[in-house]
C-alpha cells in the first residue's frame, strides 16, 4: 500500500524518506561513531531551499482565499524553517568537534523535521486542491438541485447552456485527479462514479424534455416527473460518491481496516 | 505546471536528500 497518496507528493517526498529513514536507523544502531566532515555547504544549500520554500509558502497562503489552507499552512511552514535552524546549529557543532553526540542529534531531528514539515505543507497544499474541485462538484450540484424549476422548452435551452460547463469542467478536474492518485481503489471509485454521470447527463436532458412536454400535454405527467427525479437522485448521489472518494486519503483506508 | 511551492518543495527536498547522502556517507564507512 502506498505510503503518499498523490503521485506528485510521492516523486517528491518517497526519495528523501527513505534516506532519512535509513540515516535513523544507522543512528539508532549506533553505527554512526565516526568523524563527520564539514557539513557547511549541504546545509547552506538546505537552508537556502527552506527560504524559498517559505517565502512561496507565505505568497501562497496570503494570496489564497481558502481558510483551511490559512490555517494548515503556517505551523508546516514554522517546522520547516525550524528544522533547517537545527541543521545550522549543527553543523556549527561539528565544525568544532566531528564527533560531537548533541550534533548529531540535531543533523536526525533536522532531517526528519524537514521531512515531516514539507509533508505537511505539500498535503495542506494539496486537501486546498482537492476543495477547489468539491466546489466544482457542489456547483454542479446545485444545478442538479434546480431541475425541477424547469417546465418550459427555453428553460431546458439555458439550463443546458449553464449545467453544460460546469459539469465540463468537473468531468475535467476530476478526471486529471483520478489520474493523480496512487491508490488504485480510489482511482477506480472515482472513474466510475465520473462514468455514471456522464451516461446519466442525456437522460437527464430527455427526461425533462418528456416532463415538459407531459405537463403542456397534460399527459403522464407524473411518471415524467418521478423519471426525472429519479435520474436527478441518481446523478446527485454519484457525485456525493466523487466528493466522498476525493477527500479520501489512504490513510483513512488504513484506519478502517 | 507546478505550482510554485510544489517546485520548491521538490527543490528542497532534493537538497535534504544530498545532505543526508552526505551524512550517511560518513556513517556508513
Amino acid at each position: 500500500m502506498p505510503v503518499f497518496h498523490t503521485k506528485t507528493i510521492e516523486s517528491i517526498l518517497e526519495p528523501v524518506a527513505q534516506q532519512v529513514s535509513r540515516l535513523v536507523i544507522l543512528h539508532e544502531e549506533a553505527e554512526d561513531g565516526n568523524a563527520m566532515p564539514d557539513l557547511a555547504v549541504p546545509v547552506r544549500a538546505v537552508k537556502a531551499a527552506v527560504d524559498n520554500l517559505v517565502r512561496v509558502g507565505y505568497e501562497t497562503v496570503n494570496s489564497s482565499d481558502d481558510q483551511i489552507l490559512k490555517q494548515d499552512m503556517p505551523p508546516a511552514l514554522t517546522r520547516v524553517e525550524e528544522s533547517s535552524l537545527l541543521l545550522l546549529d549543527a553543523s556549527d557543532l561539528l565544525r568544532a568537534d566531528p564527533y560531537s553526540g548533541p550534533a548529531r542529534k540535531k543533523l536526525i531531528e533536522g532531517s526528519r523535521g524537514i521531512l515531516q514539515g514539507t509533508s505537511a505543507l505539500l498535503l495542506a497544499f494539496d486537501e486546498s486542491e482537492v476543495r477547489k474541485i468539491v466546489r466544482v462538484c457542489k456547483n454542479v450540484l446545485e444545478y442538479l438541485a434546480i431541475t425541477e424549476v424547469v417546465d418550459r422548452m427555453e428553460d431546458l435551452v439555458t439550463f443546458v447552456k449553464n449545467l453544460s460547463p460546469v459539469l465540463t469542467r468537473m468531468t475535467k478536474n476530476v478526471d486529471a485527479r483520478e489520474k493523480e492518485l496512487t491508490h488504485q481503489v480510489h482511482r477506480d471509485m472515482l472513474l466510475r462514479s465520473l462514468e455514471q454521470v456522464k451516461n446519466l447527463t442525456p437522460v437527464l436532458i430527455s427526461g425533462i424534455k418528456i416532463f415538459i412536454t407531459a405537463k403542456q400535454s397534460g399527459q403522464g405527467l407524473v411518471e415524467a416527473q418521478n423519471n426525472r427525479d429519479y435520474t436527478v437522485r441518481k446523478m446527485s448521489d454519484e457525485i456525493h460518491e466523487i466528493i466522498r472518494v476525493l477527500q479520501l486519503t489512504t490513510y483513512d483506508e488504513e484506519e478502517w481496516d | 505546471d507546478a505550482h510554485e511551492m510544489v517546485k520548491q518543495a521538490k527543490h528542497l527536498a532534493q537538497a535534504t536528500s544530498l545532505l543526508v547522502t552526505a551524512i550517511r556517507g560518513q556513517a556508513e564507512q
